[in-house]
């Protein structure tokens, strides 16, 4: 056989080194490309959401710079007399909104953490939010988990369901924690 | 040098101004009021007056946005705000550029505004290289970054004058990324991705551009970014920033396959002429690309009559002029006398020789060669062939002066040469198509008529370490390899590689459950 | 093997890989809700 690195040998030499050297294994087996956060199977062009070669994700929607008339840049004009942005003062639609479109921003923690203020939990198995129906006491209540009624907030449908529901404790996410400083409305600086 | 004096500051104080201006709600629409009242401080502190002087200007506008942005980025501060205070500069300047180009010139004077702004790009280029240079390690990409994006995005905006220098607006700016590719600013590498993986950038180049005229000088940039990696490659050295420059450099190659496969099929050759022989996923994504409006048949169909296919009679287009890299003139010369003749018969036993460049490890071959010359033989082979009114075939194929130099290369070359080209071979198994057709079809006779089984063992390294890695594969390639592993006439398996370790059997035998 | 100038482009590389771009480096300013990434629960929607 051939003995050295272009024959069989050598290939089995170089799968044999790459299953100990990490190094190695982005050439040998190759890396998943399923897993590189582009849709591979959308009808749609990827070119027009794709944010950055070392995104997860493609572009949030509101990340898109679109060329708009020159009329709608209106926040030059307005910003000073803005309010800043306080999410106690914002209903639920809001929030999730919110929530659901930043993801990976602190702006998703912060709705996050609004949300819980208003004992709205997040379910972390069933990835969704869930509060108690008002007025409807849990049937069974124990220290580990209770069941009753409650509203889950069905983001596809955007709307709030109505479900019976086994709900236990340990699956519902602690009051969210936000980093020290929320950054917004940074002031321009001058040169 | 020798800036005159006074200028620094006239530069300050103008900058300053025109900072002010941008962000005044006065300012107007798209600034032009500001621009209009700034064009005239500009004359009367006269730096308008000479071509020297406007240079001179824009290189210290340049060099002052990027000490402001050092500044902020030395300071303690949340990426947010250094950004917001670097920003709040950087795009009052790229405004000021924009305008400037767009009003240069009467408007119908294309000239004048593309000649400032392959100078102003070339400007902000300079001070980029020499940046990198001075403060090395310490250099900082975001400055640059953001003058070239919002600078390409400002001048690619839907307005009637900017579109009628649209080409060469981004001609200017593929020269202005050639000149600042990897190989030449590594510290700007990861950036320069960004840049050219830009949704508006690729949708210029590789969509909206008519008759795909941006499509070359998009290749001419990645065939950069292949360059610079090879060497990393080839050595399998993946450290963290390398392996991260890889893995976003497939993501742009993902995004060009989903999108714009035509144009990787366009390119291949240029492709795999700087990707390294090793790098099989990053060579199987390109040789995976097949035009939309073709539908393959599934591989693993059985009974699949490949030289049925009526796509096998088309060849694919190749957008490299190969035939002029078979240097030099003289060995080109003999081959074709060889190819047309079988004369002089000397060919064969010095072809060895032309295809060798030194001994150094790792550097004794010269691939590009090898890579033409494979498929300037094999193109002259299907001329020939199709010239008799016949089709390429394992009999067509064989007893042919092409067939002559193939066969003499397995035979002849050490393994290491032997790998290369059969290398060369299998980058041409791509979808159905002529080359496809052919190629397989050479591939599969090599292996039935060799005359050691050194060679079909290498024919099956080649074959097997492209269907290993994970997806994609090209089509080409599958079928090449189900035919090889099906038809009883190649006896596979009673070679003795293919059970010469547990691995291999094992990889063997999933490649063809998966394969039948 | 690699040549000296392979390791200064490995050096520079590395130094850029420490001050990667961001994604909001080639968007407008949103002055008013401007990005400020952060790690949020795996649990959360990401996209």
């Amino acid at each position: 056989m051939v003995t050295d690195q272009f024959g069989m040998v050598g290939l089995l030499t170089f799968i044999r080194a790459a299953e100990t050297d990490p190094n190695l294994v982005a050439l040998a087996p190759g890396i998943d490309l399923t897993t590189l956060g582009l849709n591979l199977n959308s009808p749609e062009n990827l070119y027009s959401t794709f944010q950055s070669p070392w995104a997860d994700a493609p572009c949030r929607p509101q990340d898109i710079d679109f060329h708009v008339p020159s009329e709608y840049l209106t926040n030059i004009f307005i910003r000073d007399k803005l309010a800043p942005i306080k999410l106690n003062r914002y209903g639920e639609d809001l929030l999730f909104f919110l929530f659901y479109m930043n993801g990976g921003d602190m702006l998703q923690l912060a709705a996050a953490a609004e949300l819980y203020n208003r004992d709205w939990r997040y379910h972390k198995e069933e990835r969704v939010w869930i509060t108690r129906a008002p007025g409807m006491e849990p049937a069974i209540k124990t220290n580990t988990y209770e069941r009753g009624t409650y509203y889950f907030f069905d983001a596809q449908n955007w709307r709030k369901v109505a479900k019976e529901f086994h709900l236990e404790y340990d699956k519902l996410e602690e009051r969210p924690h936000l980093p020290p400083t929320l950054h917004h409305n940074p002031s321009p600086a001058a040169m | 040098f020798d800036d005159p004096p006074g200028l620094h500051e006239k530069t300050e104080f103008l900058l300053r101004e025109w900072v002010n201006m941008y962000h005044s709600p006065a300012a107007g629409r798209d600034s032009t009021k500001a621009f209009s009242a700034f064009v005239q401080q500009m004359h009367q502190q006269g730096i308008l007056k000479t071509d020297d002087l406007i240079t001179r200007f824009f290189r210290l506008c340049t060099e002052m946005c990027v000490d402001l942005c050092y500044r902020a980025l030395s300071e303690q501060s949340s990426p947010t705000l250094i950004r917001a205070k670097c920003f709040h500069t950087l795009d009052a300047f790229v405004r000021l550029i924009a305008l400037l180009v767009k009003h240069s010139g009467d408007s119908a004077n294309t000239v004048t505004k593309i000649n400032l702004l392959n100078k102003v790009l070339g400007i902000v280029a300079g001070v980029l290289l020499q940046d990198h240079e001075v403060r090395g390690t310490d250099f900082q990409q975001l400055p640059y970054h953001r003058i070239f994006i919002m600078l390409f995005i400002e001048l690619n905006a839907p307005e009637h004058v900017l579109e009628s220098i649209n080409f060469q607006v981004l001609t200017a700016f593929c020269n202005t990324f050639h000149i600042l590719r990897p190989a030449k600013a590594p510290g700007f590498a990861f950036a320069w991705l960004e840049l050219i993986s830009h949704r508006v950038f690729i949708g210029r180049m590789l969509a909206i551009t008519p008759q795909q005229r941006g499509w070359s000088m998009y290749a001419q940039l990645l065939s950069d970014l292949f360059k610079f990696l090879a060497p990393f490659l080839r050595n399998a050295n993946l450290d963290k920033p390398t392996q991260l420059l890889y893995k976003g450099t497939l993501r742009v190659l993902l995004v060009l396959l989903h999108d714009f496969p035509e144009f990787l099929c366009d390119f291949h050759y240029a492709f795999c002429d700087v990707i390294p022989p090793n790098c099989i996923q990053m060579r199987n994504l390109i040789l995976s690309a097949f035009p939309r409006n073709m539908r393959l048949p599934d591989p693993f169909t059985p009974n699949l009559k490949v030289d049925m296919l009526p796509e096998i009679a088309m060849p694919p287009r190749i957008m490299t002029n190969f035939a002029k890299m078979i240097q030099p003139k003289g060995f080109k010369n003999d081959m074709d006398s060889y190819l047309t003749s079988r004369s002089p018969v000397t060919f064969l036993s010095e072809l060895r020789s032309s295809l060798q460049i030194s001994s150094e490890p790792g550097n004794r071959y010269n691939i590009p060669l090898i890579n033409a010359l494979v498929l300037y033989v094999g193109t002259q082979a299907i001329t020939f062939i199709h010239s008799k009114g016949l089709q390429p075939s394992m009999s067509t194929i064989a007893h042919s002066s092409h067939m002559d130099i193939f066969q003499n290369l397995a035979v002849d070359l050490d393994t290491e040469g032997r790998y290369l080209f059969l290398n060369a071979i299998a980058n041409q198994l791509r979808y159905p198509n002529s080359h496809t057709h052919y190629f397989s079809c050479t591939l599969l006779y090599l292996f039935a008529e060799a005359n050691s089984e050194a060679i079909q063992e290498q024919i099956t390294r080649v074959l097997l370490e492209r269907l290993i890695v994970n997806r994609p594969h090209p089509w080409g390639l599958l079928i090449t390899f189900i035919e090889l592993i099906k038809n009883p006439s190649f006896k596979f398996w009673n070679h003795d590689f293919v059970h010469c370790a547990p691995e291999i059997e094992k990889l063997f035998e999933s490649v063809a459950r998966s394969c039948m | 093997p690699l040549q000296k100038e392979h390791l200064y482009q490995l050096a520079m590389l590395e130094a850029g890989f420490h001050h990667l771009p961001h994604p909001s480096d080639s968007e407008r300013q949103r002055h008013y809700l401007p990005r400020n990434p952060c790690p949020t629960p795996t649990h959360y929607p990401q996209t």
